[in-house]
């Protein structure tokens, strides 16, 4: 489903450049479960917004289900994001204005195929349950603690039943118990063919998924199966 | 340093009220290295808001280095937070516009005595060379990593030289290695004398600390020494 053959991207920033991915070849097939680690500032991120088609690499090649995404327009990407890919952002990116529910609501509007019969208000609500939420769901952010908005995110992610999730630190403000709990929502998302690609900084979580990627310095330098 | 009797607070949303903190006993002395865990949404962020001047309780009483905190006005408590309290947002509340060391200046404008002799930029230069962010300095908050956004937060709570340290989540979002880094900086810190209060979900982190309190639905449930 996704496939990278040297691929780089470059920041130019006046004289300086940082090279935040230096030609990495990656290949993740449908069904997946993939963890990515590293120290701060590796990379991992920036190769997340490629896979989900937010950002695009100055350098290489990125097929997505076969398609060259690196040289499509963005109306295209935005169509592709909204029907296949759900996007766990780092820093959550939640409307301050609007409400959880009101928050996971918002990528179905960009849903052009009616793929999905049951109606937007209705999945948002049953996203929302299935990561604890159902007593918070009418409150805007500032009136829900950081591991709640983080979940609301989460919520947002799966609404359109996307077939690749993409997490970056789905956990990282949550307590074990609760992290526990979203392990087990990727494991069923995951049993039902989904993709599941996470960053996270904790071993224990990284142990969750069936492969392990360590980036450094904008690389890829290790790739090894979960043994259980 | 820290007294709170009886401590409550209650957010009213409509008809319905959310007993963010019922009813809290704590005593903080000059000098300790406390870790705060508990489960999402059990309140511990609104008690380091409140410990930190940056809310009021809806009940009890909060003493602060002795003074009715509770009771002041809205400029006594900003004159204290600016001359006492460093805090690490759990969400960074980092100005967008602005680079990593205008964000990291920004606490200097409001210290009305000149109690610190350098200038505040090399204060500023100085926390970001203890965080690691030296290389990073001109680069604006979309320009650096959710690692980076989380270090330049830190380094802007050290700015000032506080002697009471609040940090929500000061590791959330950083690798095993960089946040060892960021403990033994506050290691450091507390071995001059500083208080420093830091709200963890990782069991590793909180060894660090010399105490630990667990919260849950807004109480204290256990407050325990660390064994080393
Ligand atoms: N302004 C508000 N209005 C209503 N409820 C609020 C408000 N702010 C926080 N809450 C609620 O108060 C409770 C405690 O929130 P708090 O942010 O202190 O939790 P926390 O322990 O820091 O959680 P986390 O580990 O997820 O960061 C939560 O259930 C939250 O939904
Ligand atoms: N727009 C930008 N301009 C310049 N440099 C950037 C930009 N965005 C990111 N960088 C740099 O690229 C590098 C990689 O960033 P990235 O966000 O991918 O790291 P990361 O591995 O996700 O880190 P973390 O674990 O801290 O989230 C960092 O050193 C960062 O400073
Ligand atoms: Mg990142
Ligand atoms: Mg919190």
């Amino acid at each position: 489903i996704i496939q990278m053959h040297r691929l780089s991207k470059v920041y130019s920033l006046g004289e300086s450049q940082v090279h935040a991915l230096r030609s990495v070849d990656l290949t993740i097939h449908q069904g997946e479960f993939v963890a990515i680690m590293g120290p701060s500032g590796s990379g991992k991120s920036t190769l997340m917004n490629i896979i989900g088609c937010l950002d695009q690499p100055t350098a290489g090649e990125y097929h997505l289900q076969g398609q060259r995404v690196d040289r499509m327009r963005r109306s295209e990407l935005a169509d592709i994001r909204a029907a296949t890919i759900g996007f766990v952002f780092q820093g959550f990116n939640l409307l301050s204005r609007t409400s959880a529910l009101e928050n996971v609501e918002i990528p179905t509007q960009y849903l052009r195929r009616r793929k999905l019969t049951e109606s937007p208000r209705s999945r948002a609500i049953e996203a929302l349950q299935r990561v604890g939420l159902q007593d918070r769901m009418h409150h805007v952010p500032s009136q829900l603690s950081g591991g709640q908005q983080q979940r609301v995110a989460i919520a947002r992610s799966l609404v359109n039943q996307p077939s690749l999730l993409l997490a970056d630190e789905p956990t990282g403000n949550l307590d074990s118990t609760t992290s526990e709990e979203i392990m087990d929502v990727f494991h069923n998302l995951n049993a039902q063919g989904i993709t599941v690609v996470m960053v996270t900084h904790e071993q224990d979580i990284a142990q969750h998924a069936k492969r392990i990627l360590v980036v450094r310095d904008g690389i890829i330098v290790s790739d090894t199966a979960v043994v259980k």
